[in-house]
């Protein structure tokens, strides 16, 4: 019953980390941000650089950092410009 | 909090007290061993040090509401610019707006046009000393045939005080009364059809795969348009009830998720009318806080007439405490084009919360700076029920960034 564009995001779940979550301690509302660019734009990646550049890296790559943020992936919302991760925290 | 990876850049933006710049290393690490991305401060990738050298970089934040009770370097703006000033070359810090009220700090990096400093030949070099920071060149613009991004503009509305009627939305209790409800509701309306649908809590023409983990998607895809009340799908799908225990409809946090943006407004910020393709990924916390990231996969026309698929997104983050309350929304969506103006989507997003105090930033490329874009800025200097307190314009080489701050009257 569902047809979509080639693009249509797709959203995937992580039930693991998404049914332990408890926001009672929570206190601080305003967040940090912080924008990394590694090309002028997606179509000037150099030369040597995987073709998707930093959306080549898999999902599980980013855990670890994330770890060191204390923050853990609760779904991850992917299409072919930019993927999108929903996160604890 | 939210992460978005694009191919040649990466936003990281997180809430309370997490620590977002112990993970700069790593990121830097990813970006040249997982994606190849050049490295200027170690002989080889292999080094552990390695890290790739990024073309610019942003860090801003508001300031805390409780700052003691942060992490290092969070604690205060110094200390984080102290650590970015270690890792990278040629950052400049901001303070936007008034020191003793609400204010909004920037750091940014600049392209340059030659390599900073210059590569030292390989024989002359000496092994670095171990050490926890260690400072890592900017910009290399001469390294990337491109020319910046268009249409680069980066749109971030910070809301406190929020009126506590619009709050209690963003509280469990109230949200899994309202699926409640709508279940109720649909449910009743299905019977009364002969349909197996137990009902649009979604609303959502995603496609949800449920997963033990992120990386494992296993086979319990289901379509939740299928929850929709389409009369055409009436009867041609599996019924709900086989996929999803009807009762987590009601307590799952990205099913409420999406009760909370349907009931709030928030779905409509990009409607599907002008954005066919825009899906939102969003979680209800529990007692009460709220998340949502958007995707809106829209045409783009670049300067040279051609029409690319943009990267846009959105990110909403609620925190709706009485002593802490506060909600933010940030969007790449550049405002017209055929889509919304600027002035549209604050108005939008400042009535759904209603807040007491909020600031918006407009940070945009100059390239991207026409007219059209111009006149949407001007256009929201004024919003009904709100005095503006501060404009403030920072001119940098290459953008040009729009401080307003407003009150309630």
């Amino acid at each position: 019953p569902f047809s979509s564009s080639e693009d249509t995001p797709q959203l995937t779940i992580n039930h693991d980390v998404a049914a332990e979550l408890d926001s009672s301690s929570a206190f601080e509302g305003p967040e940090k941000l912080l924008e990394v660019w590694f090309a002028p734009s997606a179509e000037s990646l150099p030369s040597g650089v995987k073709p998707d550049g930093l959306k080549s890296v898999a999902a599980d790559i980013w855990v670890p950092m994330l770890d060191e943020v204390h923050c853990k992936v609760l779904s991850v919302l992917k299409s072919e410009r930019v993927d999108a991760y929903l996160l604890s925290e | 909090s939210s992460m978005f990876v694009f191919p040649h850049k990466l936003i990281l933006k997180t809430c309370g007290t997490t620590t977002l710049l112990w993970g700069l290393r790593s990121l830097l690490r990813i970006a040249a061993v997982e994606a190849g991305f050049p490295v200027h401060n170690t002989p080889s990738v292999d080094d552990e040090r390695a890290a790739a050298t990024p073309y610019r970089v942003f860090y801003s934040r508001k300031n805390f509401l409780y700052p003691e009770k942060q992490p290092t370097p969070h604690r205060s703006w110094l200390h984080e610019v102290k650590f970015l000033d270690e890792t990278f070359e040629g950052g400049s810090a901001y303070m936007v707006g008034k020191m003793n009220g609400d204010h909004w700090y920037l750091y940014i990096t600049s392209p340059e046009t030659t390599l900073t400093p210059p590569r030292t030949p390989d024989e002359e070099r000496t092994p670095m000393k171990p050490s926890r920071h260690f400072r890592i060149p900017t910009g290399l613009a001469s390294a990337f045939n491109g020319v910046p991004e268009s249409s680069d503009e980066t749109l971030e509305i910070l809301m406190t005080d929020l009126d506590p009627e619009n709050a209690k939305k963003f509280y469990l209790e109230h949200v899994s009364a309202v699926a409640s409800a709508r279940l109720s509701s649909q449910a009743q309306e299905a019977r009364d059809n002969s349909v197996h649908s137990l009902g649009d809590l979604a609303g959502s023409t995603a496609t949800i795969r449920t997963a033990s983990t992120a990386e494992s998607v296993v086979d319990e895809t289901f379509d939740v348009s299928s929850l929709g009340s389409d009369s055409d799908n009436h009867g041609s799908y599996t019924p709900v009830s086989e996929q999803l225990d009807p009762a987590s409809l009601t307590t799952e946090g990205h099913a409420l998720g999406t009760v909370v943006s349907d009931n709030c407004g928030l779905s409509d910020v990009y409607p599907t009318s002008k954005y066919p393709d825009a899906k939102i990924d969003a979680y209800m916390f529990s007692p009460c806080g709220f998340s949502a990231n958007g995707i809106i996969p829209a045409p783009q026309k670049q300067e040279n007439d051609t029409v690319t698929k943009a990267g846009h997104y959105f990110t909403v983050h609620v925190t709706p405490e009485p002593h802490c309350s506060y909600a933010s929304f940030e969007t790449n969506v550049p405002g017209g084009q055929n889509g919304r103006e600027t002035s549209e989507v604050i108005e939008h997003v400042v009535g759904i919360f209603k807040p007491g105090h909020f600031s918006v930033t407009l940070f945009e490329a100059k390239a991207a700076n026409d007219v059209a874009t111009g006149a949407a800025r001007k256009r929201f200097d004024s919003l009904a029920g709100y005095r503006r307190i501060d404009r403030i314009v920072h001119d940098f080489d290459d953008y040009e960034l729009v401080f307003r701050y407003y009150e309630r009257e």
